[in-house]
């Protein structure tokens, strides 16, 4: 019936309750309340304790929106990076869907020469959006298609060469160690690339989300991050934790499965939906 | 006064007494911020501290161990009674074909699983199996699992992608029936529980299989949604079991105790790897280790 008109233990536990619901996780939201409860005595309203968290996460996030830009450099290599199922494959889709509406020619390698029919996936992306696919037979070395991919886009005249990855968990060393190969090979293939390194990470993820970005991101240098599935109910609050500790741009946010289901990242945005 | 204060800590120290809501709460405390970190749900989180305090409370404190530490157990202790709780086998006591239906979140597993239970079946227990692929939406899916069933010498149900899901299960059942197999394994498409006709589609599947196992199957770094999630998936198909993948990742697994908490479904495997042949029985004991943390 009426407006809390002072911040109450009740309504710091319930903002808490919000923020870990959301996937803040412990290390953030520790961070955010201990900012809420050395404002408390100028706190007025309950309303004011949500605007107060509210401004927090969205100045935070504002230092990661940042849009992806085609560079001067053709071919422009992006490799796509992330843990198995998080929406790499998917995601190559999307972006190839975007930037073939921009007018760029675009050439998708399948690099993922592990996992049943990830090739035969990607060629499927391929034939939907107008994107070239490069691949190999199963088992070829990942690296290996990675190279062929950017020497035929250079000889090709293409603009954007997208490098698909098998998924992998962070913990697997091998693993890890074929990323960087990988890695490096692109950069033996063309001066500069890969000019961005995109880590895909499934927004229902809890907080292993950020050890991914810190481990990946020790293995290759992470430009920027794509999170997928923001169309179901998980509100992908790592994202905040990851800006906090990384500061790594977020482009895009994956909304479904279809090759237009892609907005560009709005710290804005993301952070109405944790309050929503 | 500072006496009582020493008093307190002698007696602490000395494992003395009993545990009492003063002397576990930095237990407590710690517990909940490991278990949150760990991903277990806050509303989960909240349930379980109330319940194992509240058992907890009176107990007599073991000569060697602090009560911080006696309650650490009794916690540990009662997570490896909830999650132990239940079947932790298959079902297959029907007649056969037995059917077992896949279901879960995008790229939880569910084809990689099913594949991995139908070699187990296949090799373990010697059933005939045919793998069902129902998942026409996601490109190459169907070939997934084809390609998945002839690595491990398993019949692929012959599905297109222009076909019906519904007709699929059907023409399924048929040929798992004329064909004399002993398990069905269906494979369905990742849909997120507020897709209303993705969830009415997999209802709709399983009315017509009428499965002895509607398996969860769930990502084992899954965080709080794994509430709503599988306690939407539970209303609307009956999950009889959970399956957490990707566990050789370094993931807490605190969704493991969310998905209980709210489905009561038992977890039956666990994936530990890529390769159809990493698929483990569930042991109570390492995942609440794991958790606790
Ligand atoms: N709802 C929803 N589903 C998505 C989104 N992005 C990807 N998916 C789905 O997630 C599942 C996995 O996507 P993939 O693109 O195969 O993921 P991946 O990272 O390439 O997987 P691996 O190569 O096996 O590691 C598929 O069912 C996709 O349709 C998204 O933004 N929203
Ligand atoms: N490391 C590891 N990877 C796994 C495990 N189980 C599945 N995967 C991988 O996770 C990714 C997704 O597996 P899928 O079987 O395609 O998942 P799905 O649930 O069928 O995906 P959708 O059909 O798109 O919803 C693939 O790269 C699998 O190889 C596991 O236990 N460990
Ligand atoms: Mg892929
Ligand atoms: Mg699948």
């Amino acid at each position: 019936l009426f407006e809390a008109s002072v911040v109450t233990d009740e309504l710091v536990e319930k903002m808490e309750e919000i923020l870990y619901s959301a996937d803040l996780g412990v290390a953030t939201v520790t961070s955010l309340m201990d900012e809420v409860r050395k404002a408390r005595g100028a706190l007025t309203t309950g309303d004011s304790v949500r605007d107060l968290l509210k401004d927090q996460i969205a100045t935070i996030l504002r230092t990661v929106e940042k849009p992806l830009v085609v560079p001067a450099q053709r071919p422009m290599v992006l490799l796509m990076i992330g843990v198995n199922g998080a929406g790499k494959t998917t995601t190559i889709g999307k972006l190839a869907r975007r930037f073939i509406a921009d007018g760029h020619r675009v050439t998708l390698a399948a690099g993922d020469t592990f996992r049943a029919a990830a090739v035969e996936q990607l060629s499927a992306w391929g034939v939907r959006t107008g994107a070239e696919v490069i691949s190999e037979k199963e088992g070829a070395d990942p690296a290996a298609v990675a190279f062929n991919a950017v020497n035929s886009a250079v000889a090709g005249g293409r603009d954007i060469v997208i490098i698909d990855t098998a998924g992998r968990l962070q913990n697997r060393v091998n693993l890890m160690e074929e990323l960087r190969k990988v890695h490096r090979v692109l950069g033996k293939a063309l001066d500069g690339a890969p000019h961005e390194t995109i880590l895909v990470i499934d927004a229902n993820n809890g907080q292993n989300a950020v050890s991914q970005a810190r481990e990946f991101g020790e293995a290759v240098p992470i430009t920027g991050i794509i999170a997928t599935k923001l169309d179901g109910t998980a509100k992908g609050g790592a994202l905040v934790g990851i800006a906090r500790e990384l500061a790594i741009p977020v482009y895009f946010a994956g909304i479904g499965e279809a090759a237009d289901d892609l907005r560009p990242f709005s710290a804005e945005a993301f952070t109405e939906a944790l309050f929503s | 006064t500072l006496s009582e204060k020493l008093e307190l800590t002698f007696r602490r120290l000395r494992g003395v007494g009993k545990l009492s809501e003063d002397n576990i709460q930095e237990a407590v405390r710690e517990i909940r911020l490991s278990l949150l970190d760990a991903d277990v749900n806050y509303g989960v989180v909240k349930q379980f501290l109330e319940k194992v305090s509240a058992r907890a409370v009176g107990a007599e404190v073991t000569r060697s161990v602090t009560p911080g530490q006696q309650f650490v157990k009794v916690c540990h202790d009662e997570m490896v009674a909830l999650l132990g709780a239940g079947a932790h086998e298959l079902n297959l006591a029907v007649r056969p074909p037995a059917v077992i239906l896949m279901a879960g979140l995008q790229g939880s597993g569910k084809t990689t699983t099913a594949a991995k239970i139908g070699r187990h079946l296949k090799e373990k227990l010697r059933k005939r199996v045919l793998l069902v692929p129902a998942d026409i939406y996601r490109p190459a899916a169907i070939d997934q699992l084809k390609k998945l069933g002839e690595t491990i010498g398993i019949d692929v149900f012959d599905s297109k992608p222009g076909d019906d899901p519904l007709r699929i299960a059907e023409a399924a059942m048929k040929q798992a029936r004329d064909g004399v197999y002993d398990v069905v394994i269906v494979d369905t498409a990742g849909r997120t529980q507020v897709d209303e006709a993705m969830m009415r589609e997999i209802a709709d599947i399983r009315r017509l299989l009428d499965p002895v196992e509607v398996l969860f199957v769930a990502d084992a770094m899954t965080g709080q949604e794994a509430v709503n999630v599988s306690k939407e998936f539970h209303e609307r198909v009956g999950l009889t079991g959970v399956v957490l993948t990707k566990m050789d990742g370094d993931a807490r697994g605190g969704a493991a105790l969310s998905i209980h908490a709210v489905t009561g479904a038992p977890v039956k495997f666990v994936g530990v790897g890529e390769k159809t042949d990493q698929l483990e029985l569930f042991h109570p004991e390492r995942i609440a280790g794991r958790i606790l943390g």
